[in-house]
């Protein structure tokens, strides 16, 4: 799975997921990457995208309950991508990157690694796989 | 209003044995993709934009499990899916099932922008393709040798391997793998049995 979200000058926040899914999976079968609130969103606030264990993702709308917690909690962009991954995935293994419409970037997972690039306007720019 | 931003990722669960040659491959294109997005932004391309054109390369590239490079089907095969999502009026499209569509989130751009739905899928999304003019290729491009060998491993451990590669070292960890999965296929660690109401 591949994904991209984008906060651009404007405030305008985008994001994408796309995906073969799962090795060995059965014929028919669809993951998070295509269900909107669940490996993927944007909204006025942010934008998600999920990665991991689809079933999970899924059961847990991961990527709107993110774009949820920060308008209905009051929280910021990496505490709400820390909550989500804590308390919404039961046993799942998952992970996301946001972006923020304040230009804000966070990531998180729970997995062995997940392949990770960000950067931000005043220079920042990060390329990582491990924690 | 803070600047721009912008994230990529290539999938979580990540071999621990990866080889570091494959780890600096991996950190190559991800740094690519970045640079492809942020000169996007400098020239002031809207998010949405930004965001298709970065996951387009992601996808046309064969390291990652996404069009070219996809993971298999039990039957050998690939079956794509994608989603774009833009956030000021929350609009979204959404595709699955494609196995000729060569960029899968471009045609869910299009599902968003120029059909009346927001999720269209297998013939149905294939014909909609046709329509649009999308590139399409034969099912044959988007499989890798390496997908092909692992499909195989997976199938030898009775497993349905998650968003990550499996060891390339030895087999005794798959066989491992094999007799704990033997008594049923896992699914997030819990055994199918679970999901099967749902």
């Amino acid at each position: 799975t591949v994904g991209c979200v984008v906060v651009d000058g404007q405030g305008r926040c985008a994001a994408g997921t796309s995906t073969g899914g799962l090795m060995n999976k059965m014929s028919g079968r669809i993951g998070d990457s295509p269900l909107i609130g669940a490996g993927t969103y944007a909204g006025e606030l942010c934008g998600v995208s999920c990665t991991g264990e689809g079933e999970a993702i899924i059961r847990g709308t991961l990527s709107r309950d993110v774009a949820a917690v920060m308008e209905y909690k009051g929280l910021g962009l990496q505490e709400a991508v820390d909550f989500v991954i804590k308390e919404r995935l039961d046993e799942g293994m998952a992970g996301m990157i946001a972006v923020s419409r304040n230009g804000e970037v966070a990531y998180g997972f729970n997995t062995t690694g997940m392949f990770r690039g960000c950067a931000t306007e005043d220079g920042f720019m990060e390329v990582g796989i491990w924690e | 209003m803070g600047g721009w931003a912008i994230a990529v990722h290539g999938g979580a669960g990540v071999d621990p044995n990866l080889p570091p040659q494959r780890q600096e491959e991996a950190k190559q294109l991800l740094t690519r993709c970045l640079n492809l997005g942020i000169s996007a932004l400098r020239s002031s391309l809207p998010a949405i934009d930004v965001v298709e054109l970065v996951v387009r390369e992601l996808e046309s590239d064969p390291l990652f499990n996404s069009g070219r490079g996809s993971a298999l089907t039990e039957n050998g095969t690939v079956e794509m899916e994608a989603s774009i999502m833009d956030g000021p009026k929350r609009r979204c499209g959404a595709v699955s099932g494609l196995t000729t569509v060569k960029n899968p989130i471009s045609l869910a751009r299009l599902v968003m922008d120029k059909s009346p739905h927001s999720y269209m899928a297998f013939a149905g999304a294939e014909e909609f393709a046709r329509r649009q003019g999308v590139a399409l290729v034969d099912n044959q491009y988007f499989i890798t040798e390496e997908n092909v060998g692992m499909l195989k491993l997976a199938k030898e451990a009775n497993s349905i391997l998650f968003d990550y590669r499996i060891p390339t070292v030895g087999l005794e960890t798959c066989s491992a793998g094999a007799a704990s999965v033997e008594a049923a296929l896992q699914m997030n660690g819990l055994p199918i049995s679970v999901y099967a109401p749902e």
